[in-house]
This record gives C-alpha cells, structure tokens and sequence, in this order.
C-alpha cells in the first residue's frame, strides 16, 4: 500500500463519511426551469461568485504559463462570445445570465462550459 | 472518474461515481494537489430542477457549468458520464463546429437534455446511443427495472459495444473509469481492477450506499484528482453526494 499505485485493501465503515477523505457536504439549490434562461441560475452564481472567479482565475493563470504573452486569454475573451449564439437554446442564455450574475467575462464562463470538448485536445 | 451500476438481490439498482478531474492542469507541490482539482471542489453544488413547482431532475454539478455530468430523474434512471479519450477526439468536433459543420452535440449539452427530457431508460438509452458528438465519452445508465444499466462507449458518431447488466448471467454490476471495456486499462492508471476486487468481496447481497461508498473511497480508485463522489437510488429518488479528499499517499490520479 506505500508503493504506486498505493492500492489499498478494500475500505469498510466509511460511510456515513467522515475523517480524512472527506471534504465536506455539498449544498443544495433549486433551478426554476420556468423562469427564463437567463435567471436561473442567479442563486447558485451569487453564491458561488467568488469561488468561480477563483477557478477561472487558476486556469487563466495556466494559461498564461502555456502562453506567457497572454494572446490565449485574449483570444478567449474576444473570439468565444462569438460562439455563445451557435450554442443551442436555452443553453446559450443561461451561460450568458451566469456571465451576468459572476461578472466573469462571457468567453471564460463558455470556455468553462465547453472545457470537456476543449481538454480533449 | 469511476462510475458504476449495480443490482441488488431485489432488483434495486445503485449508481455511483467518483468525479476525477484536473489532471496535468498545475501541480501544487508544498500541498502535493492539483491546482485545478482543488479549486473545483468549493463550486461542487447540487441542484433540484423543478418545473411547476415539481421536481424534474436532480444533478451534482459545478456552480458556473450548465451540462451535467451526474444525475438522476427519480424513479426513472440515473446518469454519469466519464472522459473517454480517442483520437477522432473533440478538437476535431470543434474544428467543424468553427467551420458551420453543426450537426454533432455538445456532450454535456446532451446529458442535460436527456436528463430534463427523457422520461424513460430506454428513452435516455436511444438518444445517448445515436445522438452525434463532439467528441467522445462514456455514458453510463441506470433504470429503474431489473437488468436495466449499461455502459454507452460513444465516439463522435458511434455507440461502440454496449455492455449491459445481465443479473442472471452473474453480472449483478456494470463498472467504467476512462478505457474500453473491452481492453486492458493502462497499466498507469489502472482503478478498474481495484474497484472490480473490492465490488467482487463485497458481493451481490451486500450492496448499499454504505458499501458502495467504500468501494469508491479505496485507493487508487479515490485519488488526487477526486473532487466528489456520489450516490444515487433510482427507486428512492435519492442523491447524496460528499466532497473528497486523498491523504498522502495517494496516487496522482
């Protein structure tokens, strides 16, 4: 169990979680898929604005260490709120009413809702 | 990520995940953590969606991402989908998508819309099978009736050897982390045999949340890169989802 993979003996008796491998509990919040789009979510965001803006920030600075002469994030912050109007509806809005709500620019929050297409790569 | 779908004596069905992600995304050496992972973690939320005042569909998301990754439609199925890489991988998606080329779906795009749309197994099955892609992914389903979950390995355009749950033929679970199933993991990064081994001592007439949950909290199959894990029963309509941590040592992912 000291050597990689560090493969441990099946676990027992971590449930209800506790202890060390567990972080914490995850809130819950309701999304009114009656209102429009671009309100939904303004719960969540208002909540979470700070913690966003700090995750969006460490992949910016990533970025800038791929690309020190910081044209990535520019290219993100000019040419990805192009794309927002080819996402389908109701998508499209909804990341617009986050950008709104996180006061995060528009490119980032898509590039952060189409991260899973982009790591691809 | 780990998923798994698994069927009790009774025919009730447990779902599961480890959500891993942030690999090769800034290593924090003083905190032997991964940059991105840790920063994911506080934006772990999970959210009720309700339409005239009813609940439609249930999901563990990160705050700021609007596609879903984990999710249940109670009493219906549940829904998890893992990172598949390939080489017909999303760049090329994208690449057609800048071109005009729009006829493939954003996968997270698509797991929402299952999830807020579809109203049956064989339903979400249909649509996450034959919708074209970006890029590739591992779904993985769970119904609501004896023998119904299965592994969806989709690329840009195929579903590719579908494995099902077959109770009656012994396979009482269907488990997936990132490589075909149908060939070995890479020897680096192999959390299938672990997760088989320990699902395979606690046997059929033991399985629960709580056993489960200890399944998914044994190294390596929690690692580095696990920001949540989640539990999902179809029949009660329940999710429960807890954010990780991995004490050293523990593997990178």
């Amino acid at each position: 169990q000291y050597v990689p993979p560090f493969t441990e003996d099946c676990q027992t008796g971590m449930y209800p979680p506790s202890g060390p491998t567990f972080k914490g509990a995850v809130t819950w919040y309701t999304v009114d898929l009656d209102l429009p789009p671009s309100e939904r979510w303004k719960g969540v965001i208002t909540d979470k604005q700070k913690e966003l803006a700090s995750m969006i920030q460490a992949i910016k600075d990533l970025a800038d260490a791929f690309v020190p002469s910081g044209r990535l994030i520019d290219l993100v912050d000019r040419d990805l709120p192009l794309m927002v109007d080819t996402l389908p509806y109701p998508f499209n809005e909804e990341i617009r009413g986050i950008a709104t709500a996180s006061g995060v620019p528009l490119g980032e929050v898509v590039l952060f809702n189409i991260f899973y297409e982009i790591f691809t790569v | 990520c780990t998923s798994l779908v698994a069927e009790d004596p009774d025919g009730n069905l447990i779902h599961a995940r480890n959500l891993d992600f942030g690999l090769f995304m800034g290593w924090d050496l003083k905190n032997r953590s991964w940059v991105i992972t840790e920063k994911l973690k506080p934006l772990v939320v999970n959210i009720e969606f309700t339409r005239n005042n009813h609940t439609v569909f249930k999901s563990t998301n990160f705050a700021g991402y609007v596609g879903m990754l984990t999710g249940i439609r109670p009493h219906m199925f549940t829904l998890t989908m893992n990172e598949r890489f390939s080489l017909d991988g999303g760049y090329i998606g994208i690449l057609e998508w800048i071109l005009g080329k729009r006829d493939g779906m954003w996968m997270s795009f698509l797991t929402r819309s299952v999830l807020e749309n579809a109203t049956s197994y064989a339903e979400a099955k249909k649509l996450l099978s034959d919708t074209k892609l970006l890029a590739p992914a591992y779904f993985i389903l769970g119904g609501n009736q004896t023998g119904e979950g299965c592994i969806i390995t989709r690329s840009r355009t195929h579903s590719i050897n579908p494995l099902e749950l077959d109770p009656k033929k012994g396979r009482w679970y269907v488990l997936e982390t990132n490589y075909d199933h149908w060939k070995e993991p890479l020897f680096l990064d192999d959390r299938r045999t672990p997760a088989m081994k320990c699902m395979n001592q606690t046997t059929q007439t033991s399985i629960s949340f709580k056993t489960v949950y200890d399944v998914l909290s044994t190294k390596p199959v929690l690692n580095k890169l696990t920001t949540y894990t989640t539990l999902m029963d179809v029949s009660k309509g329940k999710l429960e989802s807890f954010i990780r941590d991995c004490p050293n040592p523990c593997m990178p992912w």
